[in-house]
Formats: structure tokens, sequence, C-alpha cells
């Protein structure tokens, strides 16, 4: 594993701490998309079925898990706690998931390297995570107030994207000199999706502002 | 190969 790939995944785990951290100590979800949390829920369990078919190592394995389980959690806290899920921005969190899941299963359907369950979920899994964190952008848009931890959240998030980004040129030429089309797009297009975010997260922390988002 | 595809990846 090369440098990019393990602090690309310290990032992700960092993403997660940050966002519990809100939930759990804040005992709020304000600001934060159920529909990106549900929408990771899916990704997660949709690319991580070779858990249970082909060998993983022990870190794989234990990310995976911490991965489908807290994605789970954090639904679970904004569905049901009593307490967390009345601070839930629900009106402003408008985003349909099936606009964003039917045309990556179809796209999936289509554009795989095998057709089995397996192949065809796990493309799914890429192309939908590529494009889960649209409503939580919308919902940042429409904030008036964005706390620091959910920009951080948001932020780290595309840091992470970066950070991969980063590893497969890495990987391209150290490992494997081939071009993997399904992994790199998705990847690619889920990170150009930050662009617009970066920008105005680095402006307002140039500038010691509070962040907001034109509209 | 499981690795080429990047399947090792998260």
């Amino acid at each position: 594993m090369n440098l990019f790939r393990l602090l690309g995944d310290m990032t992700h785990l960092l993403c997660i701490v940050v966002l519990l951290l809100k939930i759990r100590t804040r005992k709020s979800c304000a600001g934060i998309s159920l529909k990106t949390q549900e929408l990771y829920v899916i990704v997660f369990l949709t690319r991580y079925l070779d858990l249970f078919t082909m060998y993983n190592s022990l870190y794989q394995i234990v990310m995976k898990l911490v991965f489908v389980g807290t994605s789970i959690g954090i639904v679970w806290y904004m569905r049901y706690h009593k307490v967390v899920k009345q601070t839930y921005s629900k009106n402003e969190d408008t985003f349909r998931h099936y606009f964003l899941i039917l045309p990556c299963f179809v796209l999936a359907l289509f554009v795989h390297l095998d057709f089995t369950v397996v192949e065809v979920l796990w493309s799914f899994s890429l192309y939908l995570e590529a494009v889960a964190i649209l409503p939580q952008l919308v919902l940042l848009q429409r904030s008036r107030n964005i706390d620091t931890l959910t920009g951080d959240y948001v932020f780290l998030l595309g840091v992470y994207r970066v950070l991969y980004l980063l590893n497969w040129v890495y990987r391209f030429f150290m490992e494997i000199h081939q071009i993997r089309w399904i992994p790199w797009v998705s990847g690619f297009i889920q990170t150009a999706l930050y662009a617009d975010f970066f920008y105005y997260y680095i402006k307002s922390w140039k500038n010691r502002e509070k962040l907001k988002l034109p509209a | 190969s499981s690795t080429s595809d990047l399947k090792d990846e998260l």
C-alpha cells in the first residue's frame, strides 16, 4: 500500500470521526444530509459483498466493517435518536435518492467488467459513490448557517478523494501499468464535484469568515 | 486479478 492510499483511508476515517463527534457530543445532525448518508450505506453494502466471498487482508476486513457499521450507525442516529433526529434539516434535504440510484444501477448493468452479481454491484457502488455527495452539497447551499464541523466533514471527504486520485497515479506508474476506466472515471467525477466547495471553503478559511455557499 | 481491478481498495 502506498502513502497516498493510506492517507486517503485515514482521512476517510477522520471524516467519520468528525461526523460522529458532531452527532454524539453536540447531539446535532444539522446541515448533514440523510440522503447522502443513506446512499453511503448502499455504497458500502454493495461494494463489500466480497467480504464473504474472497480473501481479504485483516486491514481490509476491519476497515470495511468500520465503514459499513458507522454508516448504518449514522443513519440510525439521524432517523431514530430522540434528540438528534430533531436537529435534522429535513425541509432543506429534498434531493430524491432514486434519481441517483436508478441511473447508476442502469449504468452498472451496461458498464461492468463481468456480468455477475458481484461485478455489477461493484460498478454500481462506484457510480453511486461518485454522486452520493450531491444531496449534501445541495443542502449546504441551502443552509444559512454551516457550522465548522459540517464544513470540515465535507472538506475532508473531498481531501480523501484527491488522495485516492494521487494513489491511482502512483499505482499506474509503479504497479498496474493498465487503464482502469470504471474506478478512474467515477473517481475523477466524484473528486471534481468538490471543486466548487473547495474554492469557497478555502476562501472562507483564508479570510477567517464563516463558510457560506452562494445559492 | 483482483489487485489490478483495484478491488483491494476501499
